[in-house]
């Protein structure tokens, strides 16, 4: 999993939210549940509550909205960007806008939520029987009044159970005449129309007067998609015409001809050649609850995941029977702690419970002190760390700065603007310890001290030491030569950096998060992607290269490039 | 044998996708989603750029990190996604 930089998120559990718009690709009720279950998925694994407010500012504001809507990242027609959310803050900070382009459904084909007849708002069964022909869309056989109607079981003969499908003859939603049916032909600006038009709006709506003359009465709906609409092209809502004419040759069915991107397109009049109106036919759409359940992880503060099957990967896919990858649950507890109170969700089941590492007893490798005997090697008090250009390592132990080098190091006490202190032997205080050190850090939580050498690691506990151990224990791979530097996380995560990529360990499971390696300059970009010294210092990251170090902020913004020798040594 | 269809792409009016080859959709792709713009932000160049920003974006989606524009880089930047970009710029 992967949080926005700066781990932005929400300072209060009780998050709220308003839906400011619809898309007519389903009935309101359907998207208003789509949305409640989304936000669902994530309540279920925190201590986050998600309360809808119907006016005023939410913090997370959804909407539908085509092409330009409004903030500086336009959508693309169908397909390609299905929606996309921002992290949590203010303004537009949290909110979550869908691409109403796309054909927004359950994910399996037109969501069809009937109304009226005798199946209380049941979804439609397709395909359904009715008087020995198979139906799989909504139909007007049978009625004079040309509303749309389905079965909401398979067989209308058997169950005679049906509804009226959304058609703007049944119901408008939005604008102002309380879900008033369409009437035509109704007059507008003083042209007669007898359908839906999209003119006199800029957001490519289909909207109809629910009075025959808007310019007296100014009384207008938006009209819903009816599940036979074709998506897009030039003709939104219209029917596909079949047989139409294209190019010359008759189509009675949904054809990927003349174009180069295999998608089905009808004409919505007898002959494409002659009127040049068109559409993409109805296919399965795309899950609103899916994409939903993933904008809403944005808005909570998760970024992209790179684990196929996380619901926070980047691309969509349908899943029918979804749950929670671990990797998701992993990334939102990081954010707000797993859920408490009657059904909690225990923490992650590889983690452990207890706070005891889970060490295994490979005697061959591990020694334990005092059993160690070494020799304290002599410090050269007169060497001057000022006439260093590069240190084996740089980190910080009980707040200080500690330089390593050839066996030896320096200490910058954090209290006063003194030089550094030092030479002291590697040895004297840490005995097991080889001359040169490529990293180190100190583990926040249990003060634990983790020296890497090499391919090989030692953790001490004050005085006691296990190791060395070989960092593929840690789930490094065999490849790494050795680990140029660590930046503790916090909440027992210490990223590990080694050419141009870094992983994220568990300190307390012992392993690598799943997901890593990711490229240093991927995250953090603008530093040296070969430092060979990275650590963390009163709240800022240094990536040092030779005599210069590159620090960044907690927003990972680099802010300073500097000596080490005159910003860090006070040399 | 039946002939091969001879296929003729039209323009339809009001389609906003436009008919892009292989690498602008690419170039388009890596840019919109970040990975162009960490390459040229960092400065610190170990290859050519767009081989990198490839790279970057094959581990992402768990693909082959070839480097190249391979048949299953592409498929995979047709699919349909998130508008968030990859990268945080």
């Amino acid at each position: 999993y992967q949080t926005f930089e700066g781990d932005l998120k929400w300072d209060h559990q009780d998050v709220t939210y308003r839906i400011l718009n619809y898309s007519p690709d389903m009935e309101s009720s359907l998207i208003d549940d789509a949305f409640a279950r989304a936000f669902k998925v994530w309540s279920d694994v925190t201590p986050l509550t998600f309360t809808r407010l119907f006016d005023g500012t939410a913090d997370i504001m959804i909407s539908f909205g085509k092409a330009d809507h409004g903030d500086p990242y336009p959508f693309d027609g169908k397909d390609g960007l299905l929606a996309h959310a921002y992290p949590p803050g203010d303004g537009v900070q949290g909110d979550a806008h869908f691409d109403d382009d796309e054909y927004w459904t359950l994910g399996t084909g037109p969501a069809v939520k009937t109304r009226y007849g005798n199946s209380e708002g049941a979804m439609c069964h397709f395909p359904f029987t009715f008087e020995e022909k198979s139906y799989t869309t909504c139909t007007t056989d049978g009625r004079s009044d040309n509303l749309p109607w389905c079965a909401t079981t398979a067989d209308y003969g058997r169950d005679k159970k049906y509804g009226f499908c959304p058609s703007e003859l049944l119901y408008t939603f939005g604008g102002n005449a309380n879900g008033a049916e369409c009437v035509f032909p109704f007059v507008f600006l003083g042209k007669e129309y007898d359908s839906c038009t999209t003119e006199g709006r800029s957001d490519g709506y289909r909207w109809c007067a629910t009075t025959d003359n808007f310019d007296r009465d100014v009384k207008y709906g938006f009209c819903p998609t009816r599940d036979t609409a074709v998506i897009g092209g030039n003709s939104e809502g219209e029917p596909c015409h079949f047989p139409f004419v294209f190019l010359g040759k008759k189509y009675d069915s949904c054809t990927s001809e003349g174009r180069g991107d295999g998608k089905l397109w009808c004409a919505t009049t007898d002959s494409y050649d002659d009127d040049k109106k068109w559409g993409f036919c109805p296919d399965q759409g795309y899950s609103l609850f899916l994409v939903a359940a993933h904008e809403f992880g944005h808005a909570l503060g998760l970024d992209h995941s790179n684990i196929r099957d996380a619901l926070m990967y980047p691309m969509y896919s349908y899943v029918e029977n979804f749950s929670l990858h671990e990797d998701d649950i992993e990334g939102i507890q990081y954010l707000y702690g797993s859920k408490t109170g009657p059904d909690p969700t225990p923490p992650q089941p590889e983690s452990p419970t207890t706070d005891s590492y889970p060490y295994e007893t490979d005697v061959t490798e591990e020694t334990t002190e005092p059993s160690i005997t070494t020799t304290t090697r002599p410090v050269d008090p007169s060497q001057d760390p000022c006439k260093f250009t590069k240190f084996d390592t740089i980190t910080v132990i009980e707040g200080e700065l500690h330089f390593f080098k050839d066996g030896q190091y320096w200490k910058m006490p954090s209290t006063s603007d003194e030089g550094p202190e030092g030479p002291f032997a590697v040895s004297g205080r840490w005995p097991a310890l080889p001359a040169v050190i490529d990293s180190a850090f100190e583990e926040l939580l249990t003060k634990k001290l983790y020296f890497f050498s090499g391919t090989r690691f030692w953790v001490y506990t004050g005085q006691s030491v296990l190791g060395p151990r070989s960092i593929e224990k840690l789930g490094l791979p065999n490849s790494i030569q050795k680990v140029e530097g660590a930046l503790p996380r916090g909440k027992g995560k210490v990223l590990l950096f080694s050419g141009e990529n870094f992983w994220r360990l568990d300190v307390k499971a012992q392993k690598i998060d799943r997901g890593y390696p990711r490229y240093t300059d991927a995250v953090f970009g603008g530093v040296p992607n070969d430092a060979h010294d990275v650590f963390q210092y009163k709240g800022h990251f240094y990536f040092c290269r030779d005599r210069f170090y590159w620090r960044m902020n907690s927003r990972r913004q680099v802010d300073r490039v500097g000596y080490v020798k005159y910003d860090l040594l006070k040399c | 044998w039946s002939l091969p269809l001879k296929s003729v792409f039209v323009t339809f009016p009001g389609d906003i996708i436009k008919n892009m080859t292989d690498t602008e959709l690419a170039e388009n792709y890596l840019k919109k989603f970040g990975y162009m713009e960490t390459q040229k932000r960092s400065g610190f160049q170990s290859m050519t750029s767009q081989e990198k920003a490839l790279k970057m974006m094959q581990r992402q989606m768990g693909l082959e990190e070839t480097g190249d524009l391979d048949w299953s880089t592409i498929e995979a930047m047709k699919r349909p996604r998130c508008g968030v970009p990859d990268v945080a710029n």
